[in-house]
């Protein structure tokens, strides 16, 4: 489903051009569950980036379900980004002038999804990440973890065949880490949805069946692992 | 030194009154190492929030150094909070036109350092939590946890006499989040500084010499332990 070859993403300086990413390349099948770790600054969210098609590598080539995305008009980016992929930011994104229910309906709407289905559909999710009495809060009446809670409901709602996690438990409690974690397990086990997350808690790492290591822009390991 | 009595807050929503903080009572004497526990949404950051002089309670006291903060003006608690306080928030807060440098410099400016002096003290801090090569980034051109990093040498680049860290280590891997650990309890241990850190990860609360657990705006523990 995902291959990238030789992945190369440079970022322009005032010192000149550091590399982000310096030659990545793997293959993530259908329906599997990754973890991706490394130290900060290594590159993880960079990669997530390009894999998510909200970037362009610099050099280096990544097909999505057979397409090279490289080819692709911005256009046609935008289309297969909202037919397939579910994003969860580090920094959450969310629109701070719409409420949790709002921001976790606009992916619904961009499927043409009508107005009460997408508000049940975006209430059911919100309820699923223990939000359910939370959803007409805007994210400055939420707290850190909350936030980060409506990001991954937004990422979930349209069940998208691919669902890239950047650090999504960073502010969530381990009881709350549990209920988000047995979520994510739940829809790749039972529907199927590939997984890619970027975690740096080894307890959240063992619930993926992969382990993708980051240094300095390159994978220095590339590991099976059974699932906890 | 923080002394609260009957602590509350509360927000007005749409469906009425929600009630964040319902009354806590504790008080921390000047140069302990404190870590703030609780579910995500029980008001860790709420009570941070008034404990640094950010916000206001709605019933309760507030004494800091002996001082009733509820009684001074907007002006005077700008003034203690510049000097005493340092603040790394749960989502940073930087501003984005600055760069790192500039960003941690601000509040060096603010205590009327020159210009000279304040860059080369920036600079220091950077280099202690290992972005020493990052100092002309903007937060744009930073990763997750280089920004929240960015933010940490903010809140100790003018020593005060309290920081209060809200989730501090959220996006940084194991070994970095050691090197930001080492640096607090380095400050806590040699200048006094006194620590309050909201952490939901228990080996970063080991850090700390007692615990304070959150539930539904309320204290329901409080220990000493012995630091690891
Ligand atoms: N402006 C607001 N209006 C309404 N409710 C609010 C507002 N700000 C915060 N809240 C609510 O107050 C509660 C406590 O929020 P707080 O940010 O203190 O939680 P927290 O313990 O820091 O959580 P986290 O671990 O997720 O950061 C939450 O349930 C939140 O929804
Ligand atoms: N626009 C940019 N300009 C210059 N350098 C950049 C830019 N964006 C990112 N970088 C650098 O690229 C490197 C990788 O960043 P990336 O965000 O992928 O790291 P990460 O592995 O996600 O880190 P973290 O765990 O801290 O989130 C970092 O060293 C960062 O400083
Ligand atoms: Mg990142
Ligand atoms: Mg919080």
């Amino acid at each position: 489903l995902i291959e990238v070859e030789n992945l190369e993403k440079d970022y322009p300086t005032g010192a000149g051009v550091f590399q982000a990413l310096r030659g990545v390349s793997l293959r993530i099948a259908e329906g599997e569950f990754v973890a991706i770790m490394g130290a900060s600054g290594s590159g993880k969210s960079t990669f997530m980036n390009l894999l998510g098609c909200l970037d362009r590598p610099t050099r280096g080539s990544y097909h999505l379900d057979g397409q090279d995305v490289g080819r692709l008009s911005s256009d046609q980016l935008a289309a297969l980004r909202n037919r397939e992929i579910g994003f969860v930011f580090q920094g959450f994104n969310l629109l701070p002038k719409l409420t949790a229910l709002d921001n976790v309906a606009l992916p619904l709407m961009y499927a043409g999804i009508g107005r009460e289905a997408r508000r049940r559909q975006a209430q059911a999710m919100l309820e699923r990440v223990g939000l359910g009495e939370r959803s007409h809060h805007t994210p400055l009446q939420l707290s850190g973890g909350q936030q980060q809670r409506v990001a991954i409901a937004r990422a979930l709602a349209t069940r998208p065949r691919i669902i890239f996690a950047d650090e999504p438990t960073g502010n969530l409690d381990s009881e709350t880490s549990r209920q988000v974690m047995d979520l994510f397990s739940q829809l790749n086990r039972e529907e199927g949805i590939t997984l890619v997350l970027v975690t740096h808690e080894a307890d959240i790492a063992a619930y993926a069946r992969r382990c993708i290591r980051f240094q300095d822009g390159r994978v220095i390991e590339d590991v099976a692992q059974a699932e906890v």
